[in-house]
């Protein structure tokens, strides 16, 4: 999945990094310091249509379809997130014990067109 | 992308960029207290202290932990020395072990060096509430501990059951052969350090499941 650059208007993966100090939660979540609240954003055009850059074969599946039934489908296809990996997070609850736990699907990982 | 240009998904005006770092932060305390399952940040009113909590974290093991599996260490407030810690009454203060299955559970304890002779022989009760305020002491586990230091004391799991509310209690009770003998003169030697950086602490590990999984399972 291609990351987004300024000029690049196709679905894409925008890296966006928060840091728990910008949120003041840095009291309570010991590790890390920081996560990457990536989101997807970019368009989809029809030739685009169901390629989660990871998948290809489901990608041409629907490429098929199209070719096969009508080239400009009425629908259009949106920019999602296709692969996601958790976050491990070590933080003090509300009693003061320390809790690590890992959250799922957390950090977006791959965007791709429905 | 700065103010001017447009969504490239939604072709709404893109925000300005001080607007947009504003909604980010707010969408990741949002993303952050769903995955914890917590509606609003915890108030630490009693952080504990850093020496115990880097002790302390240095037991937990490094890696991921598996999905839905928490890994918990909870420190001792310790009411009632008495005459020695020997006899100290360890409080945690536990979220409930409620909807969660408790797998795994040890109690370290910092050890003083014993008479050259010494044996420790440690026995753990549970405080078990009654009705009526009455309670009881369970026995959950003895150990011999031959060496000072810290020592991971094994629980079983089953046993351990917090309070409603998440309080758990556990009684010491150790000595050595020597302490039978001198015990008469009421000189029971301090065999264990709670105090500071020693501070007792519970390492738990809890699968956590949602209310009424377990039908899920049996179905």
């Amino acid at each position: 999945t291609p990351t987004c650059e300024l000029e690049n208007p196709l679905c894409c993966r925008r890296n966006y990094y928060v840091d728990f100090q910008e949120l003041g939660w840095r009291d309570w979540i010991l590790q890390p310091e920081g996560y990457q609240l990536n989101y997807c954003s970019g368009k989809c055009p029809p030739h685009l249509a169901g390629s989660p850059g990871i998948a290809a074969s489901f990608h041409s599946a629907v490429f098929n379809l199209l070719k096969a039934n009508n080239p400009w489908p009425a629908g259009s296809s949106c920019c999602v997130p296709t692969a996601r990996r958790p976050l491990s997070l070590l933080y003090l609850d509300r009693n003061g014990n320390v809790v690590k736990t890992d959250v799922p699907d957390m950090v977006v990982e791959a965007c791709g067109c429905s | 992308q700065g103010v001017g240009s447009a969504c490239p998904s939604c072709g709404s005006p893109a925000l300005a960029l001080q607007a947009e770092r504003t909604l980010m932060l707010e969408l990741a305390k949002q993303q952050i207290l769903k995955g914890l399952h917590l509606t609003s940040r915890p108030r630490i009113t009693h952080p504990p202290p850093q020496a115990a909590l880097t002790r302390a974290l240095r037991r937990l093991q490094s890696g991921t932990v598996a999905s839905m599996k928490e890994e918990v260490i909870s420190f001792a407030t310790i009411t009632d020395t008495s005459t020695s810690t020997c006899s100290s009454m360890l409080t945690f203060q536990l979220s409930t072990l409620q909807y969660r299955h408790l797998y795994h559970s040890r109690l370290w304890l910092y050890v003083l060096p014993t008479p050259p002779s010494g044996t420790l022989h440690l026995r753990i009760f549970q405080w078990v509430p009654g009705r009526r305020r009455r309670g009881s002491f369970a026995l959950l586990a003895e150990h011999q501990i031959n060496s000072p230091g810290w020592h991971a004391l094994i629980l079983p799991s089953s046993g351990l059951r917090g309070e409603q509310s998440g309080i758990l209690k556990l009684q010491l009770d150790c000595r050595t052969l020597e302490d039978n003998s001198t015990a008469a003169t009421g000189q029971l030697r301090q065999h264990l350090d709670t105090a500071g950086h020693h501070r007792p602490f519970l390492e738990l590990k809890i699968q956590a499941y949602e209310p009424g999984a377990g039908r899920t399972r049996r179905r």
